[in-house]
């Protein structure tokens, strides 16, 4: 995993703001952050309410953001 | 898909029941999806 | 807090059932399971969806299920 990662899961997500997390650089995370995805909790119940289904996870990813395969795998 | 997104929340987590598709609850956020795996499942 | 709600709390919530939710018999445990919130997990999904709201969170308990006011802040 990056390093980006490796921060990210070094300490209790708290309040932290989408773009921490991996694969979601400014473009992607302005996107997340106009459609009510601005802290990474949010980001994690979407995870949530999809029963933790990856693909339909990343699916939704690049639905809401528009982010590659890369990025949705990140 | 047309069908699918006129579909009631219940008709179409009913949907997803009847032909076995593993789902979550239909939400703002999630509804898309799951109009898009029936569409897919169907055709 | 109830005996019920000590018990969730004393361990991972991992994959448990709807109605181990303090506030959630079975009842309304069935109504949630059958709008596809039936782990535990799915349903802190929706709160941190609600971005934490609990306010909003407690109406939405209402009207997904029916809980009343007890149930809901229980």
């Amino acid at each position: 995993t990056s390093q980006k990662h490796r921060d990210f899961m070094a300490e209790p997500m708290g309040d932290k703001p989408v773009r921490c997390l991996a694969g979601i650089g400014d473009a992607l995370g302005k996107k997340l952050e106009d459609k009510g995805f601005d802290k990474t909790y949010v980001v994690l119940g979407q995870f949530l309410v999809l029963k933790k289904d990856e693909e339909l996870f990343r699916e939704w990813l690049k639905d809401v953001c528009g982010a590659n395969i890369k990025q949705a795998r990140d | 898909m047309e069908k699918y997104k006129g579909m009631t929340d219940e008709e179409l987590i009913t949907s997803l029941k009847k032909f076995n598709i593993p789902h979550g609850p239909i939400l703002k956020t999630t509804r898309k999806l799951y109009e898009k795996k029936m569409y897919e499942f169907e055709s």
